[in-house]
């Protein structure tokens, strides 16, 4: 509002100049010497004199490169697609040209403080633009210029150059911070350039790899999340429409490269990415739980006689982001839980529990299953130190008669179907490589399916499993090992129910999983 | 047993939105830098050519054996890309110099007549980039400050 | 059942790192060596 009056005028003669210094074919000016005269004539247009004056500038020029893609991509056709695009490009690719120039060059070369605010106050104006524009476009909306500007941007603002390397980490958190703000469900129009973006080859390298101290990894993390959360009603319903299935599996290789190249990175964040996919999303599911550390060698899940307990890694407790403690709420009732942990009372704790967890009476949606997971983790890690504490080590023996399994013997018991199905998805979905947690709830699962009072409840834990091992690859190692322990140990008496021989198809394939473990 | 679940109201909103994009995504092209010849964009061949990238073929062993000719055109035409690397390394294992002046690809044709601290000179083989061709030239001199 | 993971275009075997390669979400295969960016001396850019 307010721009002054002649501000569009001078601001269409600056960019139309410098689109064409920078694209001019016999201009073999360096672009610094042009870039100088460029900011001089910027200062006699008087742009650069207030910051009011530079953001009126800056959103200006997104919205005129805006428009004119808009105007070319409507006049392209299926043979002129590829010289429109190129036209595009060369407008836009000017126009990052000189943001990454003035980025780079404003203030002193040690004043960094200049240089990134100025790239946030940029990258925050065309995230407005491009929020508007999606607002009005509506279905017309296209997410070409603004895709092209954030990458080009980014590319240029990561090409090896001392300045920028210098205050490269903050480059990337503007960025992560603009691509947060310009999430799926803020702008589903915009999704699939978001996913492209942010699986870009370069910027993975930089924020999961180059960044020391992977100090990237959370930023990375909070994106992933952002997408799981946009697809995670999609994806809830077996049937995807074609848009969602293709979101889908351009997910799916995203995760095949992190799995393949950052295996410790999905570790870490695991428990916070299975926490909004979706529990029907088995094999996606699967993949984030495949992933073990790459200096870890993983003994055959089939080896005759494995004795998980004797390996060393599994007295380790993994990395778990984000603090899942914190996501027990309310804080009361984090309070009974602590104290029923500690002195098994109040007593009451156990009958409350299916309460506190329960919101709603709808089918499909009763339980809060964040509360849940969490609930969950926590009391198994509490558990955990607590056998510790006295000097054991967690086995079948030594997780029985506590509070913690008090707690998960009550949820098993108490619980409806669908309550004790994302129970014992919560369990499931601890059972990884080798470590603490795998090994606890591995065995907590087997306890429960031992001390079951009801074959439902022996039913549920096999058809928790079972849905996670038809499933085409990969299959985490805990679940394989878990499985293969309720099907050759005789405690367990897996071939006298009823279940296992409930349909042939059902019964070969129990027979297949029983020849391959001999 | 927890069944579908109907789209809220919100997400329907953004299904209509991711579906209208649906209908242009973004060209591989999209996301690189502007390039003068060769774009990364698919072009439909017939199925029977083959559809993805030789396996190997990001290696210098692959481009090792490659024709001359088909590293210089690697050179040439795509350039500031790791193709372009790639065929710089294979010509040099084939004793091949860039002439950084003349931004041509140099050979030795025997031993130079004369050898000094600044310059040999003698007879070499280069690749002409301009009439694409190999030629001879007997007393070049090759100044070594314009050896890459 | 799922997908079947190894027919999305990425070679999961591959000993190196996939993704300096990685085409992008909708790509079928990785990028070839002439898509890639690479710093090459300054004296190659011809143009």
């Amino acid at each position: 509002f307010e721009d002054p009056p002649d501000l569009y005028e001078k601001t269409e003669f600056l960019l139309r100049e410098w689109v064409s210094i920078i694209n001019s074919p016999n201009n073999k000016e360096p672009p610094s010497k042009a870039f100088s005269m460029f900011v001089h004539q910027m200062n006699v247009q008087g742009i650069l004199k207030t910051d009011d004056l530079i953001t009126r500038f800056f959103r200006l020029s997104t919205s005129m490169v805006v428009e004119l893609s808009y105007r070319l991509l409507s006049e392209q056709t299926v043979t002129t697609s590829g010289q429109i695009r190129l036209k595009i490009y060369h407008t836009l690719d000017a126009y990052v040209k000189l943001i990454a120039m003035l980025v780079k060059h404003s203030g002193d070369t040690q004043n960094t403080q200049t240089k990134i605010n100025l790239l946030n106050k940029v990258l925050g104006i065309i995230a407005g633009v491009l929020l508007q524009d999606h607002e009005s476009h509506h279905s017309d909306f296209q997410q070409l210029p603004y895709h092209r500007i954030f990458i080009m941007l980014f590319l240029e603002l990561n090409s090896a150059d001392p300045v920028l390397e210098a205050f490269n980490f903050q480059i990337l958190t503007a960025f992560c911070h603009t691509l947060h703000i310009l999430r799926p469900a803020k702008s589903p129009g915009f999704a699939y350039s978001w996913l492209e973006l942010i699986s870009h080859r370069v910027f993975i390298g930089r924020l999961l790899q180059i960044t020391p101290q992977q100090k990237g990894w959370g930023l990375y993390a909070q994106l992933l999340m952002d997408l799981f959360k946009f697809l995670a009603p999609f994806l809830r319903n077996a049937e995807l429409a074609k848009p969602v299935t293709f979101m889908y599996k351009g997910t799916l290789r995203v995760l095949l490269i992190l799995l393949h190249d950052f295996p410790e990175f999905l570790c870490d964040y695991h428990y916070g990415f299975c926490d909004v996919v979706p529990p029907n999303c088995i094999q996606m599911r699967n993949l984030i739980l495949s992933a073990f550390p790459r200096n870890m060698r993983l003994p055959d899940p089939f080896t005759p006689n494995l004795k998980v307990d004797m390996l060393q890694e599994i007295a380790h407790a993994p990395r778990v982001s984000p603090n899942f403690a914190s996501m027990i709420q309310p804080l009361t009732f984090k309070k009974d839980l602590d104290s029923y942990l500690k002195a098994r009372a109040p007593v009451t704790f156990l009958s409350e529990l299916r309460s506190n967890l329960q919101v709603s009476n709808e089918p499909g949606v009763r339980y809060n299953i964040s509360l849940l997971n969490a609930l969950v983790l926590y009391v198994g890690t509490q558990a955990i130190s607590f056998i510790r504490g006295k000097g054991l080590s967690p086995n079948m023996s030594t997780i029985a008669h506590s509070a913690h399994m008090d707690i998960f013997q009550n949820l098993a018991v108490d619980l409806d179907t669908e309550g004790r199905y994302l129970f014992l998805n919560a369990i499931a979905n601890q059972l990884r490589y080798p470590n603490s947690h795998t090994h606890y709830f591995s065995c907590t699962l087997l306890y429960l399916f031992h001390e079951a009072n009801t074959e439902a409840i022996q039913e549920q834990i096999t058809r928790v499993l079972l849905e996670r091992l038809i499933v085409n690859r990969p299959h985490p190692w805990g679940l394989l090992i878990t499985f293969i322990e309720m099907i050759k140990n005789p405690t367990y008496k897996f071939w006298n129910h009823e279940f296992v021989h409930c349909a042939p198809e059902i019964e070969k394939l129990f027979e297949s999983v029983a020849r391959s473990c001999m | 047993p927890l069944g579908p679940v109907p789209l809220q109201k919100e997400h329907q909103m953004q299904f209509q939105m991711m579906e209208a994009a649906y209908y242009h995504m973004p060209v591989p092209s999209d996301s690189e830098k502007i390039r003068p010849y060769l774009p990364r964009n698919p072009f439909a061949t017939p199925s029977y050519y083959i559809q993805t990238p030789l396996p190997h073929s990001d290696t210098l062993e692959f481009f090792q054996r490659l024709s001359t000719e088909s590293l210089f055109f690697i050179f040439y035409y795509m350039e500031g890309t790791k193709a372009q690397y790639l065929a710089a390394k294979a010509l040099k294992k084939q004793s091949w110099r860039f002439h950084t002046k003349y931004m041509m690809w140099f050979q030795r044709h025997e031993e130079p007549k004369l050898i000094n601290e600044e310059y040999e000179q003698g007879t070499y083989i280069y690749f002409d980039y301009e009439k694409w061709s190999q030629r001879k030239k007997e007393g070049f001199i090759f100044e070594y400050k314009y050896l890459e | 059942l799922g997908q079947d993971l190894t027919a999305l275009g990425l070679n999961l075997n591959s000993p190196e790192n996939l993704f300096p390669s990685f085409g992008g979400p909708w790509a079928e295969t990785p990028c070839r060596p002439q898509d890639v960016d690479f710093h090459v001396p300054p004296e190659y850019l011809i143009n």
